[in-house]
């Protein structure tokens, strides 16, 4: 079962 | 002192109906090179990045960066009084400012309309989205696009993106059953058939549909939409706007931990 990820995963706040 | 008049302002109406759906509330950056604005869901799963350039604009001032901050669905009942052929102008005079004056204009400027909307301070968390280069690039009819979402969107509320050298395809896996629809390299001269696929490196991610159905809402600013992706990355989606700007939204991957 795939999990939706969230941007903050990727992206740093700026 | 703040003026922006666009010539036609139902770019700007359609730019607002295409997130409406997507985020509540947004902060618009004005700048002397232009607007700009990010924001993202409640879920931090989608974003939404708006770049419109000055020189896109009949008329362009900004005297210094102010920050206005809109309620999307307040901004949507003023652009409601605003005719498809009408110019729309931005406008205000104070440095803080606490509300938004719009001017609507028809073509034989016989019928004007004056707005004032309220502004609300929102509290500016943008995400840093470094410029990425992207493994995997696709451009096609933004039509096609988002009918191969709305029709794969019954199957599944997941789609599986795979590219290759010469094809997309995408997949879904459902209840019912399963399907998918590829979609090759095509040099047509007809719009609606041409697709370009830039791929360095093929990528497979796995988004969830009804994200995309909520992106494809933009389908009325561009004929063509460009899916930008690499493995285990965002995938992001954008609407060029002609001679003004671009509109792109950002999606989180569902990732197997």
């Amino acid at each position: 079962q795939k999990q939706q990820k969230r941007l903050n995963t990727f992206y740093e706040f700026s | 002192m703040f003026e922006a008049k666009l010539q036609q302002g139902v770019i700007f109406k359609k730019i607002v109906d295409a997130i409406k759906d997507l985020v509540k509330s947004v902060n618009i950056d004005a700048s002397t090179s232009g607007l700009s604005m990010q924001a993202m869901d409640s879920a931090h799963v989608a974003l939404v990045s708006l770049k419109l350039n000055e020189n896109g604009f009949k008329d362009y001032r900004c005297d210094r960066p102010i920050t206005l901050g809109l309620s999307i669905e307040n901004l949507s009942k003023i652009l409601k009084c605003a005719g498809n052929d009408d110019t729309i102008t931005l406008q205000t005079d104070e440095e803080e400012p606490s509300s938004l004056k719009f001017f609507f204009e028809n073509q034989q400027a016989s019928k004007i309309s004056e707005f004032s909307l309220n502004l609300m301070s929102l509290d500016s968390e943008s995400l840093g989205i470094p410029d990425t280069d992207y493994s995997s690039v696709i451009q096609m009819s933004s039509a096609e696009f988002s009918r191969i979402c709305k029709e794969l969107s019954s199957i599944s509320e997941t789609v599986e993106i795979e590219t290759s050298k010469e094809s997309v395809k995408f997949s879904v896996q459902g209840d019912i059953g399963a399907g998918s629809i590829t979609v090759k390299n095509n040099q047509s001269d007809k719009d609606v058939d041409r697709v370009d696929l830039q791929i360095d490196q093929p990528v497979k991610l796995t988004f969830a549909l009804r994200y995309l159905n909520m992106f494809n809402k933009a389908v009325s600013l561009s004929s063509t939409v460009s899916l930008n992706m690499s493995e285990e990355n965002p995938l992001m989606v954008e609407y060029k706007i002609d001679d003004l700007g671009s509109l792109r939204f950002y999606l989180a991957p569902k990732i197997s931990d």
